[in-house]
């Protein structure tokens, strides 16, 4: 077994008990900053824990939601989150842009959205990407966890098929682990930004995909993107592209940035990590700290203008 | 765990909207099992799909006779799977 206290190898993967480990292990060891809070489970009963983090000054405090590993086989997004977990505790106090971000702001980080799914992709199919939920009358398991959100649910850009990996599900919200995130963000009531995190492609992008409909603040948006991947790409020249997700890939409905940019929470970003198409899915764990340390740039891009644009 | 020996990783460009309607006739067809690792309706952008070993004949046969350009990103699937599974174990001693 892997022991607490900087034996963690951010550079490899691990597994959903190794992970929550470290959260735990991360929360012991900053008790005054994090905290690990279940937020519900999964289908098959898996809790689902975030790392809140917030310096506590005040309450009902604006916040900012990093979401990772929603489709499960993207191991490169969860293993993202949890380097990005103890990348903030440890510039806490000496980095100055996290340190103003946190007094003014708390960070609810999930680095496993799909529990289960990840789970599977351990022990039975590596490339398994959706949820592991039973669908009546069909022999076929999970739902799309990124087709699941209430925006443009079952709109074209999702399937109606429970066989297909892009199956919206019965219901919006028809997903535990999705309904748990909504639920607890709705109660929270003041998110400001929205950030998931995929792979890959090397692209980021921002509402909308269900609709062809420009966002509102989309300009906004689109200048924020390109600076954070102006900065992403300042480390080592990983090139991303910038646009909406229906401009930029394809038309997709019932996605969570699509939901969060429709219920209030302006800065909703995805971003689809390293590689194009060279490994995919099977990134090699040694491009874990580089995607992770290149991806903190474009992370941190986006939450210092979110601090300064609080509204 | 699934093994995908055998399997590899098609790109496939596509570069107008009759492309786009062939490829989705591939995709969407039962037969060849094919599993879309990254899809596109944008001009442009390729598709990436993962061909099982039993389908590799009949996809590139078809991939061919529609004039579809592709190329093979992942010659050998469960290489990859084999070096990632390796790495793990060895973290974890």
């Amino acid at each position: 077994q892997e022991r607490s206290s900087n034996n963690f190898n951010y550079g490899a993967y691990h597994s959903l008990e190794a992970i929550y480990r470290e959260m735990d292990s991360i929360a012991g060891d900053f008790p005054d900053l994090v905290s690990r809070v279940k937020i519900g489970h999964s289908f098959e009963n898996r809790s689902m824990y975030v790392l809140k983090f917030s310096s506590g000054k005040g309450s009902r405090r604006p916040a900012i939601w990093l979401n990772a590993g929603i489709h499960s086989r993207e191991w490169v997004s969860q293993a993202t989150a949890i380097w990005t977990a103890r990348k903030i505790v440890s510039d806490y106090g000496k980095d100055p842009a996290i340190t103003s971000i946190l007094e003014k702001m708390d960070i609810f980080l999930l680095p496993v959205a799909n529990p289960d799914g990840y789970v599977y992709t351990h022990t039975q199919n590596r490339l398994w990407r959706k949820t592991r939920s039973l669908n009546p009358g069909s022999p076929c398991i999970g739902v799309d966890p990124n087709r699941n959100w209430n925006a443009g649910f079952a709109a074209k850009g999702a399937s109606d098929n429970p066989c297909s990996e892009v199956y919206h599900g019965p219901h919006a919200n028809s997903e535990v682990e999705v309904k748990s995130v909504v639920d607890f963000i709705q109660e929270h009531g003041n998110f400001k930004c929205f950030i998931d995190l995929h792979s890959y492609s090397q692209l980021l992008m921002y509402p909308y995909g269900y609709t062809n409909k420009k966002a509102s603040d989309a300009d906004e948006l689109d200048e924020v993107a390109r600076r954070a991947a102006e900065a992403l790409a300042s480390l080592s020249g990983t090139q991303y592209h910038v646009g909406s997700i229906f401009t930029t890939v394809y038309q997709a409905s019932g996605s969570s940035i699509d939901w969060a940019y429709d219920n209030g929470i302006k800065y909703a970003f995805t971003f689809e990590l390293r590689d194009t198409g060279h490994y995919g899915f099977l990134l090699p764990s040694n491009q874990i700290i580089p995607t992770a340390e290149e991806t903190w740039l474009g992370l941190k891009t986006i939450m210092e203008h979110v601090q300064d644009h609080l509204y | 765990r699934e093994k995908f020996f055998g399997d590899q990783v098609f790109r496939i460009n596509v570069r107008n909207g009759d492309e786009i309607s062939k490829l989705n006739q591939l995709v969407n067809s039962d037969n060849f099992k094919l599993n879309v690792w990254k899809s596109s309706s944008t001009f442009g952008l390729p598709v990436d799909v993962l061909v099982p070993s039993v389908s590799l004949q009949p996809v590139k046969f078809f991939l061919k006779s529609q004039g579809l350009e592709y190329s093979v990103i992942i010659e050998d699937l469960q290489a990859l799977l084999d070096k990632e599974d390796e790495e793990m174990q060895h973290n974890e001693g």
